[in-house]
């Protein structure tokens, strides 16, 4: 049996929104530790890692480790039926077909369920070797988000280079070229708001901005964001999702001839 | 032309 309550169901309403454009389908994978979900877009270009710790939630209870095929666009077609306000409790029986989802609203008024169909997935899973990154920049969520969104307008793909002046996002398209800096900032007061950068040797890669930009849809998760960038190597974009656990994202560089 | 790098050529699969 598995059982997981959280009184927030907000999270998992704006979670599953973050998701749903980049993977069409992917394993809940829940153990007595949790719930984790690892998948690739179809192209194998990009990767989703989600974590949500056992003791976020207000009641978790995973007698038997299972694997739940979800389906995110009809997920996000139940959850989009949840107050913002309501309490979400997920519930299946051991080798269950389906996925209880029950909502309750605030004031214990109303109360809906609904059973979402599993699907059999047979996902390939990705070992991600903890590593050291070249470079590593906090900022705000919205920051990321406002410079992703400005540069697809001008371009495709976008070279983003780490060095002491700061942190540089280049790209160019018919318009004409865009770059923005942003530069080492602890000055203001609510630490969301800093951009620290922490560059243990320069780097710069070019990734498509199309991902980029779908990663951001996770904004609303957090208020800060975390890019890391190691020459040759995929970028970690990472959102804290507070003490519930995170949503990690990895998206293949651009890769010369 | 920069070609667009897949996962697996970075990642392995486990």
């Amino acid at each position: 049996m598995f059982e997981a309550r959280i009184t927030q169901g907000s999270v998992l309403k704006k979670l599953v929104e973050a998701l749903k454009e980049l993977v069409t389908e992917g394993n809940f994978d829940v153990s007595s530790t949790g719930l984790t979900l690892q998948a690739m877009d179809s192209s194998h270009v990009c990767l989703v890692s989600l974590t949500l710790r056992d003791d976020g939630f207000d009641h978790y209870r995973c007698d038997r480790n299972m694997a739940m095929g979800i389906h995110f666009g009809n997920l996000s077609k139940i959850l989009k039926c949840a107050g913002n306000e309501d309490t979400i409790t997920l519930k299946a029986e051991d080798n269950a077909d389906t996925l209880t989802l029950m909502f309750e609203s605030a004031n214990q008024d109303r109360i809906s369920d609904f059973d979402l169909k599993l699907m059999s997935i047979e996902s390939e899973h990705l070992g991600i070797p903890d590593q050291d990154y070249s470079a590593e920049i906090k900022m705000p969520s919205a920051e990321y988000q406002r410079i992703v969104r400005d540069l697809t307008s001008i371009g495709d793909t976008v070279l983003i280079s780490a060095t002491k002046e700061g942190i540089k996002f280049s790209t160019s398209g018919d318009v004409g070229t865009a770059n923005i800096t942003l530069r080492h900032n602890t000055t203001p007061e609510k630490p969301e708001e800093q951009t620290i950068i922490d560059l243990k040797e320069p780097v710069a890669l070019t990734f498509a901005l199309r991902y980029l930009n779908n990663f951001s849809k996770a904004t609303p998760l957090a208020p800060q964001v975390k890019l890391s960038l190691t020459k040759d190597l995929p970028i970690f974009v990472e959102y804290q999702v507070g003490d519930l656990g995170n949503v990690r994202f990895f998206l293949a560089p651009k890769i010369d001839d | 032309k920069a070609n667009q790098g897949r996962l697996d050529t970075f990642f392995s699969v486990v």
